[in-house]
């Protein structure tokens, strides 16, 4: 039974400037460190494209597990400094890769390395090379463990 | 009468806590792991 | 004003040169380095040299990034938006670096007072620029600079870095009276960036859940209200132009949320909350009053011959943390008040009732509705002590013939329809998780119905019930009971009202209200 009640000035330029905000709306990205790959970019994508669908449980390292492996390197490499990088990484340890700092770049032992001691082990590897964005194979490789992460 | 409040985005039946994804208030999904910033390892800012 | 000669382009020139080192490889390879490289340059250029200086450069420091935004931000149609904004944060980012190293960095590592007390000024100084633009801009104002200013700020002073997580809870702190300053009402037109701030989740997850002992929940509880009070006016005339129903869909947005995540925090704040959300707002009240502690089991209320005053739960009071004693004003109403509740005299108390409630004669307007509220409370849990200082417990015998019972009944009779939809809805916001409030208050709402001299007075505590059940979910607990209560129990007679059968539809909406009820 209160029925409306007039708006106070003080309410209606309220309103007025709420409406004029509504037209410099935040965006997602401002809240959002700037990403040096893959920015937020809305597009206008055919309607018939997955639009909002989120895969349940996509953020949790069983999910990267189930991801190939070129996904994998793509989002550590694409998506740096985010959730995203930080779960592929995790999926690629469980899978017996290893992050080189001096390099930045993931290797694999191939086959039982030749020499193992306190500071390095030697051997054949696979890495994957961001640049060349492949994996290759590398024999007779040192990875010196103060270089493992 | 009022919203279906299971409209708005907001993963409601989720077991753990909804606020680490929350993707803001004019949001219409939760945020994807690559929209949250993480404190990775300095040695995984390769830019 | 009077800022010294030369010292805008001092600071326009080491703006410059820090956003090139916070963007050169080198910083990001050893920021420390660059940092204490470019502390020096500030040493050289006096602007360290006094607190005053200090607070010039970041006001004008600030005014610099601001007019950028503002160019880059005009300069649209020569560029997109993702790259306005990167242009924008180019600058921003780097600045906001340089605000949280010298935060980080100052007074010695002891003397966390130097740290605060710096990030207050720098927030202040942004904050009074950001007033300032509103006042100048109006609707040409811009949120993004400030926004961005805000948060980032914000993330990088809550990175788990010990220096920094000793003095979190003073951060929080300075961002919560920063917000609270910048509130909707105050600048309006950043409501919408004041909306992701608040519900940021990374503050949310520090306010609500990482700061121990709840100690972020009261200065969080402000902000919502300040959020509530600034939607209340156009809530109240349901009128929700695009804009609005943007920011009330982002509010229900975030209180869903904190339903999911801090039922306990809606719980303990539910007063607050409804004492500045309007009546007429029934789902987001109905989303608050939905709260219950996450250890608790709600016995379905749907079970049939569900014996309420038998659960333990409603010996239990909630916790309110509002000082609702305090609310009620002014002081010489509260006296007689408590005199009537102690000596149930004079009866001329309660014929002047309704003019201590009564503030205008202006239709939808005539009452004082947080008095309302607080009176209700407020007698409600006196009757509870005094039942339970009798070694009873509060049921429909209990709670009858009471100077408490005898205040509800004569504001029931004696108010007009508008005060008494308030007094009711005072009544059914106590309607929520099982706990003494609910019980006592659902048993006065029942006794109410069941003593009503007028079918006016039956119609209306149906009709606030019913307008409750009949929004989408949630629905609080008390509510469902209450309601299932009074169309079950043959002493109500309910079925029986002329106004049940009133029209059509309206039976067939009790028959379907009480169908998902049995």
């Amino acid at each position: 039974p209160l029925g409306p009640a007039p708006l106070q000035r003080e309410h209606q330029f309220q309103l007025q400037m709420l409406e004029a905000a509504y037209y410099h709306l935040p965006h997602p990205s401002d809240s959002e460190k700037l990403r040096a790959y893959l920015p937020r970019n809305p597009y206008p994508l055919p309607h018939y494209y997955p639009q909002q669908t989120l895969i349940p449980h996509s953020d949790t390292v069983e999910f990267f597990q189930r991801l190939a492996t070129e996904s994998l390197f793509f989002v550590f490499y694409y998506m740096e400094g985010t959730k995203a990088q930080y779960l592929a990484a995790k999926a690629l340890k469980k899978q017996s890769w290893r992050f080189h700092t001096k390099y930045m770049m993931w290797f694999q032992r191939h086959e039982e390395p030749k020499v193992i001691n306190e500071e390095f082990e030697q051997g054949t590897y696979i890495y994957f090379d961001y640049e060349k964005w492949g994996q290759r194979k590398k024999e007779g490789f040192t990875f010196e463990y103060k270089y493992l992460e | 009468l009022g919203q279906d409040l299971k409209t708005l985005g907001m993963n409601l039946n989720s077991v753990e806590s909804v606020y680490p994804n929350f993707g803001g208030p004019f949001a219409e999904m939760p945020c994807r792991p690559q929209d949250i910033d993480y404190h990775v390892p300095s040695e995984y800012l390769i830019n | 004003f009077d800022d010294p000669q030369g010292l805008l382009e001092k600071t326009e020139y080491l703006l410059r040169e820090w956003v090139n080192i916070f963007h050169s490889p080198s910083a990001s390879r050893d920021p420390t380095k660059a940092f204490s490289v470019f502390v020096h340059q500030m040493n050289v250029h006096g602007i360290l040299k006094t607190d005053d200086l200090i607070t010039r450069f970041f006001r004008l420091s600030t005014q610099m990034c601001v007019d950028l935004c503002y160019r880059a931000l005009a300069d649209q149609n020569s560029s997109t938006p993702v790259l306005v904004r990167t242009k924008c944060f180019h600058t921003l980012d780097a600045f906001v670096r340089l605000i949280a190293l010298l935060v980080k960095h100052s007074g010695d590592a002891s003397n966390n007072a130097t740290k605060v007390n710096l990030l207050n000024k720098v927030l202040g100084i942004v904050a009074g620029v950001l007033l300032q633009d509103h006042e100048v801009h109006l609707t040409e104002f811009q949120q993004l600079p400030y926004h961005r200013i805000f948060i980032i700020l914000f993330l990088e002073l809550n990175t788990p870095e010990p220096v920094l997580e000793v003095i979190n809870f003073q951060v929080l702190t300075a961002f919560c009276h920063t917000l609270h300053i910048l509130r909707p009402s105050h600048a309006p037109a950043f409501a919408y960036a004041w909306l992701e701030l608040v519900s940021h989740r990374v503050f949310i997850g520090r306010m609500l859940a990482i700061t121990p002992q709840q100690k972020g929940w009261g200065m969080y509880a402000q902000l919502l209200i300040d959020l509530f009070k600034f939607l209340a006016p156009f809530l109240r005339n349901a009128e929700l132009s695009k804009p609005v129903a943007l920011f009330y869909k982002g509010t229900l947005r975030v209180l869903l949320v904190l339903l999911h995540d801090f039922p306990e925090f809606l719980c303990d704040y539910h007063y607050s909350f409804c004492d500045v959300i309007p009546p007429n707002c029934i789902q987001m009240r109905n989303l608050i009053l939905s709260a219950f502690p996450r250890n608790m089991r709600l016995p379905d209320p749907f079970t049939p011959n569900l014996k309420v005053d038998m659960l333990q739960e409603i010996n239990h009071a909630p916790r309110v943390l509002s000082n609702i004693a305090s609310l009620i004003q002014p002081a010489s109403f509260k006296k007689d008040l408590d005199n009537y509740l102690k000596a149930r005299a004079p009866v001329t108390f309660l014929s002047e009732l309704r003019g201590h409630l009564q503030v205008s004669h202006e239709p939808g307007l005539r009452y004082n509705i947080k008095l309302m509220n607080a009176l209700v409370l407020y007698v409600g849990t006196q009757a509870i002590a005094h039942i339970r200082s009798k070694t009873l417990q509060p049921n429909m015998t209990t709670i009858a013939h009471s100077a408490h019972m005898d205040i509800f009944q004569n504001l029931a009779v004696d108010l007009d329809t508008e005060g008494r939809y308030l007094f009711l809805n005072a009544i059914a916001n106590q309607l929520r998780y099982p706990n003494s409030h609910t019980h006592y208050f659902s048993c006065t709402l029942l006794y109410l119905f069941a003593e009503a001299n007028s079918e006016a007075i039956q119609e209306q505590i149906t009709r606030v019930l019913l307008e409750r059940l009949i929004v989408n979910r949630p629905h609080p607990w008390g509510l469902l009971i209450t309601f299932i209560e009074l169309i079950k129990n043959p002493i109500y007679k309910f079925w029986n009202h002329e106004f049940v059968h009133c029209a059509p539809e309206i039976e067939k909406l009790f028959e379907s209200v009480a169908r998902s009820c049995m």
